[in-house]
């Protein structure tokens, strides 16, 4: 009532001045305080959220929300946020009530789309209420938000889980790419049809061992050459020529492109150049015959 | 067969189930599309190219990935001489040389302008290749482009510089609102164009809401400077009317 109070004549936030496209932006933020008083904003708000309002604007909308709800937002609120969202700090996201999946999963999906920082304070919290992370968790979190998940957090996956979700984790830190192809490899291990089972890996080979490589080499998989570059330097290393042949199939060709660059030109440097010859692609800088590589031994730093 | 998939679930159909298709052209575009280069090995050479042409009769769309291994199935025993029966988004992957069996070089880029350009990523070396190919075959010497040769050239003048921007005057406008973005100087150049008022659009200070609309896909590039030009009344009965469902950002509204 106070705040309608000072809401100038004709100016009331009604129904009809939330129905119409563009209005409410032409209010002043002191406008917009003293008229927003009693509208029936949670009405209209998944359309009201879509105005391009100023910040100063937003600060007004977000100070009503929280007078109107002092004890937490309601779902429908929380799901609804749009870009208000970016009001509000990480803290503040901590204490708020998402206790479902479907609220998760709201709330990853407005747009525009949480930051990280609001994005894990939100995971962090539904986890910290004692939720799974299942398929539709997973799901909402998607490749966005992925690496912000820790290892605690991928480690209680249920592999099954990642049958159900798209997942694309090449922008994640290597543990966590480990960490979610093991998951991988154990999902699908009961897929017997070889191209399925590497398409459905192939997002999680950037956490394939060697040993996986190698086996994966002998089963025509034409892998890209941009996907054999992000693999761990640590599982191509080992790989023979033959193996990579093998990987690349009808790719090889463009292996050459490549041969200066890491981990091409890391592994290159610790083949047979005679290996690397019968591959025909013109791969140069391996081992001369009669040569070998020695590996300096390292000593610990005198004190 | 009757329902759409998404590339992902399509993929899945290519491990067993087309390569053992007979006839490719009983298959959907929706299964077509799931393409993979680890089903390519045992589709084998020619069958690939037989799906190739199915592909295009049935305007599948594929991404990168999967045009490139589709071409070096395609290709494995030489390039076919009838590369207009494969479909035209191969040709982003080729140069007017691997066409001329086929067609002139002229002939190429009409095929290559019309084709997917969002297939080659914004840094990938083919499109500037393409692009200097292109503007040596329609044997443009300077800077400037007439209407007829930006229309050959299609999705290609997303690549233009500036100086080409700013010497063909408003006769690539129409083009350059197809591109999804632009480098700064390109935005510049854009920008000085449209604020001479040397263009069909006429200057900003009688644009109306109508040729806001048809500039759509220059908005974001305007500026304060220009768009403290238009008209009000234009500008708001645009943004009532368009911004609405449009893609621009809240920043960028």
């Amino acid at each position: 009532k106070r705040e309608s109070a000072g809401c100038p004549a004709g100016q009331e936030i009604t129904d009809e001045v939330l129905n119409d496209d563009a209005m409410p932006l032409y209010y002043t933020p002191e406008e917009l305080r003293a008229c927003l008083g009693n509208s029936p904003l949670e009405n209209h708000l998944s359309q009201f959220v879509t105005y391009p309002f100023t910040i100063p604007q937003l600060a007004v909308i977000k100070e009503h929300l929280k007078e109107r709800y002092p004890n937490g937002y309601p779902e429908n609120v929380l799901s609804n946020l749009g870009p208000f969202l970016t009001m509000f700090t990480p803290e503040e996201i901590s204490t708020w009530n998402l206790s479902s999946v479907d609220l998760l999963d709201a709330f990853l999906k407005i747009q525009p789309q949480p930051s990280d920082s609001l994005a894990s304070a939100a995971i962090n919290r539904y986890m910290e209420l004692g939720n799974a992370l299942n398929a539709t968790a997973l799901g909402a979190i998607g490749t966005k938000y992925v690496c912000l998940l820790n290892a605690t957090q991928l480690e209680a996956i249920h592999p099954p889980v990642l049958k159900m979700v798209s997942l694309d984790p090449s922008a994640c830190s290597q543990e966590t790419k480990n960490i979610l192809y093991q998951k991988a490899k154990e999902a699908f291990s009961d897929q017997n049809h070889l191209p399925a089972y590497y398409e459905l890996i192939l997002p999680y080979l950037g956490g394939a061992p060697a040993a996986d490589l190698k086996v994966l080499s002998k089963k025509d998989v034409n892998m890209n050459v941009t996907t054999f570059v992000t693999l761990r330097r640590d599982a191509v290393m080992p790989l023979t020529p033959r193996e990579v042949q093998g990987l690349l199939g009808v790719n090889l060709p463009e292996l050459a492109r490549w041969q200066f660059q890491t981990p091409v030109r890391d592994w290159i440097v610790l083949q047979q150049q005679a290996e690397l010859d019968k591959l025909h692609v013109g791969l140069t800088g391996g081992v001369q015959e009669g040569y070998i590589n020695l590996v300096s031994p390292k000593f610990p730093a005198l004190s | 067969n009757n329902k759409p998939w998404s590339r992902e679930q399509a993929a899945m159909f290519f491990s067993d189930v087309v390569k053992a298709e007979p006839d490719f052209s009983r298959l959907s575009q929706s299964v077509l599309q799931g393409f993979t280069c680890a089903a390519a090995s045992a589709v084998g050479a020619e069958r690939s190219q037989e799906l190739a042409k199915v592909m295009r009769k049935k305007k599948v769309k594929l991404g990168q990935d999967q045009l490139s291994c589709l071409l070096k199935m395609v290709t494995l025993h030489g390039i076919p001489k009838d590369l207009d029966s494969y479909p035209q988004d191969l040709l982003l992957f080729l140069s007017p040389s691997d066409y001329a069996a086929t067609g002139n070089c002229s002939q190429f880029f009409i095929n290559v302008g019309k084709a997917n350009g969002d297939v080659l990523p914004r840094e990938a070396p083919q499109r500037q290749q393409l692009l200097l190919e292109a503007l040596e075959c329609l044997r443009i010497p300077g800077t400037q482009i007439n209407k007829e040769n930006a229309e050959v050239l299609g999705w290609l003048v997303c690549d233009l510089g500036e100086e080409y921007i700013r010497s063909s005057g408003g006769s690539l406008l129409k083009d350059l609102s197809q591109c999804g973005s632009f480098l700064p100087e390109q935005e510049e150049a854009i920008r000085d164009v449209l604020s001479s008022g040397n263009t069909t659009f006429g200057p900003p200070a009688a644009w109306s809401a109508f040729t806001l609309s048809e500039l759509s896909g220059l908005i974001p590039v305007l500026g304060p400077s220009i768009l403290q030009q238009i008209p009000k009344k234009a500008l708001t009965t645009w943004l009532r009317n368009f911004a609405w469902d449009s893609s621009l950002s809240r920043e960028e509204l």
